[in-house]
Order: structure tokens, then sequence, then C-alpha cells
């Protein structure tokens, strides 16, 4: 499964 | 969100506070790269594309904003208000040398093939390397104001508090992203041999030369 990172940084 | 995070933004906040104060009050640019600066802005607006359809949080949202109204105001005292200050002939590094490995690297290495993907890959490998001219700048002079090295000194700051929290958020959330971890520990390490003079020698109280 691929999930992409979750972009919550800055 | 956790406190090396939070540190490491509030150091980058710090560093561009720290740059403009310099700025404002010695009114020059000197031994500041236009580079450098000129290669963040691209960083921030190839990375918040996001913020058009992504939505994180009002602390993410209003951050974003400032970095890139900072780093745009920034270029412009460097390249109107203050110009006669800025020697180009300093400023040499070639930035293609950056550019195009990193577009190279972001078509390769992403999260997914679409546009918005592919550009935050660029802007994270843009941003690993985009200190280069500078570093570079420095090098060539031998020598910086000790205003100019508190503000490298907190960019650093801000990219090494980073690591722990990657660290963290593995173990308490179990997330990791690779292509941020790995441009992130790369853009640490251009960082060690300007901290090594910086702790040695400007903390010290004096001025800050690299060997000759």
């Amino acid at each position: 499964p691929s999930e992409l990172p979750v972009k919550d940084e800055l | 969100m956790n406190l090396f995070r939070l540190l490491g933004d509030l150091a980058h906040l710090a560093s561009i506070f720290i740059l403009l104060h310099k700025i404002q009050t010695t009114r020059s640019c000197r031994g500041i790269s236009f580079k450098t600066q000129a290669l963040y802005v691209l960083v921030f607006l190839t990375r918040y594309v996001d913020l058009f359809f992504h939505w994180v949080s009002l602390y993410n949202f209003v951050m974003k904003i400032f970095f890139i109204a900072s780093s745009c105001y920034i270029l412009y005292l460097m390249k109107y208000r203050f110009r006669p200050t800025h020697d180009p002939s300093l400023d040499t590094f070639k930035i293609e040398y950056l550019l195009g490995p990193c577009f190279v690297l972001a078509l390769i290495f992403n999260y997914h093939f679409e546009l918005a993907e592919v550009l935050w890959a660029f802007s994270i490998y843009l941003e690993a390397v985009a200190i280069f001219p500078q570093l570079f700048m420095l090098q060539r002079t031998g020598e910086a104001e000790a205003i100019t090295t508190h503000y490298l000194a907190a960019l650093g700051v801000y990219r090494a508090l980073y690591i722990p929290n990657w660290i963290y958020r593995y173990f308490t959330e179990g997330v990791v992203d690779p292509i941020a971890v790995v441009a992130g520990i790369v853009q640490t390490g251009l960082y060690l041999d300007f901290f090594y003079v910086y702790f040695t020698k400007v903390l010290q109280g004096q001025k800050f030369e690299l060997p000759a």
C-alpha cells in the first residue's frame, strides 16, 4: 500500500 | 506538532528576522548571496502550491504565507532598495548546477508522478542545496559580519531540529517521509563546517574567519 506521507510540515 | 518542530520553525522565523534586521540596520546586503535568497523564493513557491488545495492548519497557512512574502521582500530589498551594496562579482556560484540535478531528481524520486508532487520534491531537494551560493561566497571572502553568521546559524539550527522531529514522529506517529528525511540530513550536513567555525569563534566573541 503506497500511502503518500501527510504533508503537514513546512 | 512537537517541540522539535516548533523550535525548528521558530529558528527558521528567527533567521528571516535576523536577515531583515541585518539589511535594515546596516542598510546593506553585503555578504548575503542574492542567488541563495532567490533560490529560497523558488523553494517556497514550488513547495506551497498546495496552499490552493490542501488545508492543514491556520499555523501552517500563516507560516507558508509568511515564508513566501518575506523571501520575496528580501529579494526586493536586495534587487532594488539596497542594490548598490550587493557585489555580484562575489556571488558567482552557478545555480544551474543546482537547479538541473534537483529537477531531474524530482522527476525520478517523488511520491506520485504529478505536477504538485514533482514540484514538492523539487522544492525539498532545492532547499537542501540552496545554501551553496551563500557558503561559496563565504568561502571566497573568508570572513563574515557576526550578524550574517547568526543568520546562517539560525538557518542551520532550523534544519537540524527537524531531524529529532522526524525521529520523534517515527516513534509516536509511525510516519516517515523518506524524501524529506534524506534531503534534510544532507541539508544539515552542509552546515557542519560552518557550525564548527561559528561555535569555536563567533560564540567565543571572535571574528568569523575561515582558516586560509
